[in-house]
């Protein structure tokens, strides 16, 4: 069994050798590659060996050969259709937010329960009301659920999403949710990047 | 000088022990610790190390205590004042996320190129048009800016933004900027709570 932290670095390393390659780099040092996931170059090569290979002594990792691998070791090589929950300010932005299919996550539905939005269609799905969710999500074989509504309403997104059978859940609402242990939850959350400028800021201020 | 993985892992274990907090826990083990932050507990040891003595043996840390003492050492227990470029979806949904001011960074000014968009008042705050932010950014004291234009565009409200005088900017846009080297940037990416959760489905299917 892999530890759940190598887990969590191994998905940061991908995000960030794909930023990489999007800048057109074909090769990386372990250096670089350590700094760019705050993590310790000996970290990376001891969560890699849980799957082989792969630097080269003297060049580092070549990206594109490193990204599919880790890809592969991790199952997430194919598409997941998704379902979004919550069609507000930030749930128009998912849908629109081109980096999101790009890495395989489509979504294929989204609802609402403001009768204002359902109807609205957006990069061309149609929003529903929340109620049909439980017919949708199976017929589209939706794996995953994307909850973007106001934190005061997250659990009961997640409640619909689960008994319409999504096996998996990543939410933007900055609150816990209750759901049984077989079903992984990912919580979208920026405030360490605050923290980071700030203290960069000082920093730059101090030199 | 405290190597740069350790102050992006810091900036995680504040985000981490504040969500704790937030669910009403005053004590975790290092191991807990650990495993919510992605990390082995030795590592989280070995960064604290570099601000002083924190845990207590077969008790682990306080979180509020080690969350005052982190922040203290980032230098990061003050307000900081910022302004966002890009008033679309994201932009409002920016704006009006509780858990931003909650953190001690407030939203001052909110700028769009967009007729339609400059002279609507969200929560408070008059969006002015970009042309105006090197006479606001100064009056307002802001320090740190927001990117939530179109990728495309990301790269211009950046030169805008430097020019008025912040400091460091945080963007949500997917593309590379081209700044200063004395100007700290952020780039908000979620793509790794994807990978995570489709390994997560995964490993519930294997089991
Ligand atoms: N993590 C991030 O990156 C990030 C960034 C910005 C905002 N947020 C968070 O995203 C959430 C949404 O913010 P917003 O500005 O889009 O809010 P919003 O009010 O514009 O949109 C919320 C939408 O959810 C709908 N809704 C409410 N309860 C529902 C339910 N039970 N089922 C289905 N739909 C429901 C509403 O009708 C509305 O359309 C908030 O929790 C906010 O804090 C997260
Ligand atoms: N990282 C994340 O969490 C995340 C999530 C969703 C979307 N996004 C990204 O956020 C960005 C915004 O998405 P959206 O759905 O809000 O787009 P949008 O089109 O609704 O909003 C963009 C806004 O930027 C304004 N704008 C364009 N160029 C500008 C410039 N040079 N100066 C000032 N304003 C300018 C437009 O007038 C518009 O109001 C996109 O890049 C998207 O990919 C990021």
């Amino acid at each position: 069994r892999i530890p759940k932290a190598t887990i969590g670095r191994l998905a940061v390393y991908v995000q960030v050798l794909e930023s990489l390659r999007r800048d057109r780099v074909e090769v990386v040092s372990s250096e670089k590659l350590a700094q760019a996931c705050s993590v310790n170059s000996s970290q990376i090569r001891k969560d890699l060996a849980y799957f082989g290979e792969f630097g080269v002594r003297g060049v580092g990792y070549y990206i594109q050969e490193l990204i599919t691998s880790i890809k592969r070791s991790l199952g997430i090589d194919r598409v997941w259709n998704c379902a979004l929950v919550g069609v507000g300010n930030l749930g128009r932005a998912l849908m629109k937010h081109r980096d999101i299919p790009r890495k395989g996550f489509v979504i294929k539905a989204a609802f609402d329960c403001d009768p204002d939005r359902i109807g609205l269609v957006i990069k061309g799905i149609e929003v529903m009301c929340l109620s049909r969710i439980k017919e949708v999500v199976p017929s589209l074989d939706v794996e995953v659920g994307f909850i973007s509504t106001p934190p005061e309403r997250a659990q009961r997104a997640a409640n619909f999403l689960i008994e319409a059978g999504v096996r998996g859940i990543v939410t933007f609402a900055p609150a816990r949710l209750e759901v049984p242990a077989n079903i992984p939850v990912e919580y979208v959350d920026f405030s360490h990047h605050l923290y980071a400028v700030a203290f960069y800021i000082n920093q730059e201020a101090n030199k």
